[in-house]
């Protein structure tokens, strides 16, 4: 029953003098949409510059923001997205809405120190977050 | 009993916050379960927080693993997409030299054989060798405009090879003026050892060089500045590996379990190949 109840309470409330605008509002996109965000750090502040050599600067980026309600086309995110938002919305509020996350990556190469003293050049997979999407 | 148990309590919230640095927070509980969970660069990080390497490398291997990184990277680190090779791992080992090299740096022909031990552990099962080089660097005092003409003997003596294999002779000659560094090619003598996963490896080297313009002179002072570096070019399969080749075509990843990586890591050019023929098939 409670659940009913507090279904009904977020029904939008069609009074007379409903307010086109702020019925549109909920389609637009949130201030602080999910977008890229740049973190540049160094390996010295991690204490680790005594054996990685490169890069000397490292920005991993990361996503962060609110994911609009309609984030077919802008995200590429999948159907179920929509799909997730609608259950948030309209079923059950304890389903998540869909995250802002990294969609795409770029690899990064490192020179580093091995302990036994030789150097190493390595390309690691997935180090560098280049898009953000909705999921 | 009261202070004692306070005591413990104290020293309990200690230990938790010596712990609260990050790379503890993405360790298991379980320390053995480390090396499954964690890609290769993280175990490294975790276990190696703040220490300094045991052994530091040569200057002039570091200067020159400086510029092979400028080479295929951006500032960011970033692999440039300009480079064609299928290697994503270059590793440079130098050697315990058994014998000091003649005095005064001048190594005069023909050169002493020189021993040389590579330790080869740092290679890991899922690292393919593609190439590997024995890197030499010049002093400067080698700046001369003649070109040189040097036969040169490769003996590995452990693991011994197979009886009847002569060891490479390899006429090799360049022009001393332009280079600083010599790479001689040895990936057909190391190739059989890296793959059957021997990681020591003790030869001997020793070469001779004749000026072209005056072969009369008899052999050439070869001005040898410090005993080779080895470099191993490698293709690392496993699935933190960045594969430039199969970006292009994002169908097929390398094998994440040890098992299949035979069938997927050594024919990578075919594969590549096969799988650009059936991507452009699709199109």
């Amino acid at each position: 029953g409670q659940k009913a109840v507090s279904l009904e309470a977020k029904k939008p409330h069609l009074t007379a003098s409903f307010n086109l605008s702020e019925y549109f509002k909920q389609f637009l996109f949130p201030q602080n949409e999910c977008e890229l965000h740049d973190f540049r750090l160094s390996f010295s502040q991690l204490k680790w510059d005594n054996w990685i050599v490169a890069p000397h600067r490292y920005n991993p980026r990361y996503c962060k923001g609110d994911c609009p309600r309609a984030v077919r086309h802008r995200y590429g995110s999948p159907v179920h997205t929509m799909v997730q938002n609608i259950i948030y919305e309209k079923l059950d509020p304890s389903v998540p809405r869909p995250s802002c996350v990294p969609g795409k990556y770029s690899p990064l190469s490192v020179l580093t120190i091995e302990p036994d003293g030789s150097i190493a050049y390595k390309e690691y997979e997935d180090m560098i977050a280049t898009r953000c999407t909705c999921r | 009993s009261q202070a004692s148990r306070g005591e413990a309590q104290t020293r309990a919230s200690a230990a938790l916050e010596s712990e609260a640095d990050p790379w503890s927070l993405l360790l298991p509980v379980e320390e053995t379960d480390r090396s499954g969970l964690l890609p290769p660069l993280f175990k490294v990080l975790s276990d190696r927080r703040g220490e300094a390497p045991k052994l530091q490398p040569d200057s002039r291997a570091l200067y020159y693993m400086k510029k092979l990184y400028k080479t295929y990277a951006t500032k960011e680190g970033v692999p440039k997409p300009s480079r064609s090779h299928l290697y994503n791992t270059v590793r440079l080992f130098s050697p315990y030299v058994k014998q000091e090299p003649a005095p005064g740096n001048q190594v005069t022909g023909p050169l002493p054989m020189v021993d040389l031990l590579f330790n080869l552990d740092r290679v890991t099962a899922m690292e393919h060798l593609l190439k590997s080089v024995l890197l030499y660097t010049l002093n400067n005092s080698a700046a001369s405009s003649s070109t040189v003409t040097c036969v040169w003997d490769l003996v590995v003596k452990e693991p011994t090879m197979p009886s009847g294999k002569a060891p490479p002779r390899v006429p090799y000659s360049f022009t001393l003026k332009k280079h600083k560094w010599i790479e001689m090619d040895v990936t057909s003598l190391l190739q059989p050892l890296v793959a059957s996963s021997e990681r020591s490896i003790h030869m001997s080297v020793n070469f001779t060089c004749t000026k072209d313009q005056a072969p009369e002179d008899g052999v050439f002072n070869m001005p040898l500045s410090v005993p080779p570096s080895l470099i191993l070019y490698l293709n690392d399969t496993s699935a933190q590996a960045y594969h430039s080749w199969h970006s292009l075509h994002s169908t097929w990843r390398p094998s994440q379990h040890p098992g299949q990586d035979s069938v997927a890591a050594h024919p990578v050019k075919e594969e590549a190949m096969e799988v650009e023929r059936s991507a452009r098939h699709r199109r």
